[in-house]
């Protein structure tokens, strides 16, 4: 069956959607078959994907209103199937948390998927939310995506107390595959020495090499695509497709 | 009575935090009497103003939980009075759902401060739940703070749509006091693009000056300070000063 990786920062905008789409269309590369789901209701990787999310029938709102299975939501992308969110899941995530068993919802739902997959990436939102833990709950191991700025350690303290929790309630076999550290701005000391603090600090290894910062990730969702159909000159692409070789135990191709 | 400004935008890492922390600086060195309020569970603006959210009690949790009123938790940073958060606040927003009332918690509690201050400033977490409503219910007006990616315009139509119902439903006299334009990358067409797009599309006005990018902005937290205090010949210290000028209807000094 598929590795299930959570992408999981509550902090806002460390690239975690930039991250699961990077990925997914890496190891789809390598020939794996790739499922993306968006747990997000911002719904930014549907959207970054060249989707209109309110426009969209069934998604994630439907299944967990138990009017649709997880199967009659995915879309075939170019570059990765995807399981999408809408605005409605703001909605979902209040009606869920009255709903014994809640942190289970997506494990459930993923249990018809995982063996048409090798690898399936779950987007997280920026909080520790209801959503957030069906993700830790349905996940073998988190990714970690971490902005190298003063405020991202103690978010990633934060983080893996939840982690702790959901490994202690609802998911024993979890790990934590490791760090990704985006939006790297390799000319300050400034990142260098946060990102060294938080692998330190924590005992966590940054997973192959940092993905430097380029306006050019900013522009591929106006386009619908990965930055590796984007453009993938940029040293961040080749950084996520390292990255990817990584968690998948392959090569990494010069 | 104090103008209440709530600092808005669901999408995460725009600025939202470090621009109420430079607007506050900068309205207070006008000589205005400031209050800024955090009303995330991740308490990022408490935390980068060098106080450690675990250790702060009462905090806005226990105002909500009815075991503290709002003055008694102000703290007086050197630049501005501080109503703390902390992650507790993630517990209140799930007690505050099933309260009657419970989008006008903060404005009513608020009502026992604003005749002590010139301005309030209300720091929303990334998302349209139930904090951010309050932060809205309670506003004369909505700061918000807008990065120029391709991924910022879709958010700024969800929140129009979200104060367009708390204008019908809980505070018809909410005004968009109008955009700033954050950590904006001048040296590249797409952030300019971005912005003209927002700006048209919306009809809002960009707020005084482009908040340009500095790597300094990401250090301030550290040293627990705005960026006026720990640089302020960045040209983004200049930007937010010209920001609060406009906002407090005052000369913008030369
Ligand atoms: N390496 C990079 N260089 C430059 N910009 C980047 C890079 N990675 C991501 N970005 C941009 O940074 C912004 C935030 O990224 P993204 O939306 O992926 O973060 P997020 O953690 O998913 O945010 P949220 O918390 O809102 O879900 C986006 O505009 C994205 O295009
Ligand atoms: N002008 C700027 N130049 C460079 N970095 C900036 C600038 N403004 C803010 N930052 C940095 O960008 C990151 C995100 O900023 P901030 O935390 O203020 O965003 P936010 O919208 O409050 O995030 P959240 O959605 O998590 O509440 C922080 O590390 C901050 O220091
Ligand atoms: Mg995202
Ligand atoms: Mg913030």
């Amino acid at each position: 069956p598929a590795t299930v990786y959570a992408v999981a920062n509550q902090k806002g905008g460390v690239a975690k959607t930039t991250t699961t789409i990077a990925l997914a269309a890496a190891f789809a590369e390598r020939g794996l078959a790739v499922l993306a789901c968006d747990l997000d209701p911002q719904a930014c990787l549907t959207f970054s994907l060249g989707y209109d999310p309110d426009a969209l029938e069934p998604t994630l709102h439907d299944v967990i209103a138990g009017q649709a299975r997880l199967p009659q939501t995915i879309l075939q992308h170019a570059e990765t199937d995807l399981a999408p969110a809408s605005i409605e899941l703001a909605g979902s995530e209040v009606a869920l948390l009255s709903r014994t068993g809640r942190e289970y919802l997506l494990r459930s739902e993923l249990a018809a998927v995982v063996d048409s997959y090798d690898v399936v990436l779950l987007d997280c939102p920026p909080s520790l939310g209801v959503l957030t833990v069906n993700g830790l709950t349905a996940a073998d191991a988190v990714i970690v995506p971490v902005q190298c700025e003063t405020l991202s350690h103690r978010g990633v303290a934060q983080l893996l107390d939840t982690i702790a929790d959901v490994r202690r309630l609802t998911n024993p076999g979890l790990d934590v595959a490791g760090l990704v550290a985006t939006m790297f701005d390799g000319r300050t000391r400034h990142a260098r020495a946060v990102l060294a603090d938080v692998e330190q600090r924590y005992g966590l290894d940054v997973l192959g090499a940092p993905v430097r910062k380029s306006v050019r990730f900013a522009e591929a969702p106006h386009e619908g695509v990965s930055i590796l159909a984007y453009d993938d000159s940029v040293p961040g692409a080749a950084a996520y497709r390292i990255i990817a070789a990584e968690l998948a135990g392959l090569d990494v191709e010069p």
